[in-house]
């Protein structure tokens, strides 16, 4: 059997809404080390990947590896019913087709468990290379979020680049053009408000702004994003969840004709 | 300006 208990449902409500516009459907591979997912927007540009660490949980048991697959909007539909405080067990039977959620009060004067039934869904599993990028920028998630948001008003694509002066979004449309710059900051005392330049070589790399901004949907998550950007190579942005693990969205890059 | 799809950047497993 598979069950895994988290002491604050925030997390993965948080994680749920960072996710469900942008794939619909995935499978949920639950194995002895953890949760894992990959999955694709329904255009095939980005894929999200996400790792929940077995040692991140309160409690974790997977005697068999199983593929869940799991409709998001009504996974989303149903953490809507637990609190920010309650205490989440996730459970199935093997080759189960149902998963089990169960809510705990914080003061356990209130158990609510709901059943969401489960899906057979076809996915290819892509191989993912550790790589060295050419800038990883590491700025407050917050940042990245107004950033994007901003330059949204003003154009459809935004031109990433990272040099020694500091990471340029730029994009320009029918009225005009835009071009934000943030520097390498150390110098907030809080570590979550700092902007952590790391480059190898400068880079510059075109997206979607409509794909960043969905991104920045995983901002309430974490105070940090790690942008990574190498020629020619999907975006990397990655939010940390705590100790628990990782979301990443990976956007291929815009190259002209 | 296009776009590959991000399935052409990593190997199926």
């Amino acid at each position: 059997m598979f069950e895994a208990r988290l002491p604050q449902a925030a997390v993965l409500k948080k994680l749920v809404e960072a996710l469900k516009e942008l794939v619909t459907e995935g499978n949920f591979d639950v194995s002895p080390s953890g949760i894992s997912l990959q999955a694709m927007d329904s255009s095939h540009v980005c894929l999200v990947t996400l790792q929940l660490n077995d040692d991140g949980f309160e409690h974790f048991r997977c005697d068999r590896n199983m593929s869940m697959g799991i409709h998001f909007g009504n996974l989303s539909k149903i953490l809507k019913c637990a609190g920010n405080e309650d205490t989440i067990t996730l459970k199935a039977e093997d080759n189960a087709d149902q998963l089990t959620l169960m809510f705990e009060s914080a003061n356990q004067d209130r158990i609510s468990d709901f059943d969401l039934k489960l899906m057979s869904i076809e996915s290819e599993h892509l191989g993912i290379p550790d790589q060295d990028y050419s800038a990883e920028v590491k700025m407050p998630s917050a940042e990245y979020q107004r950033i994007v948001r901003d330059l949204t008003s003003m154009g459809d694509t935004v031109l990433v680049s990272a040099t020694k002066e500091g990471i340029k979004f730029s994009t320009s449309g029918d009225i005009g053009t835009a071009n934000i710059t943030l520097r390498h900051n150390t110098t907030p005392e809080k570590e979550d408000e700092q902007t952590h330049i790391d480059l190898k070589e400068p880079v510059a790399l075109t997206f979607a702004l409509r794909y960043l901004n969905n991104f920045a949907k995983a901002t309430p998550l974490t105070p940090q994003v790690k942008l990574s950007l190498t020629k020619d190579l999907p975006v990397v942005v990655e939010y940390k969840v705590g100790e628990l693990g990782q979301v990443r969205f990976f956007l291929a890059p815009k190259i002209d004709d | 300006m296009k776009q590959k799809s991000i399935g052409a950047f990593f190997s199926g497993a």
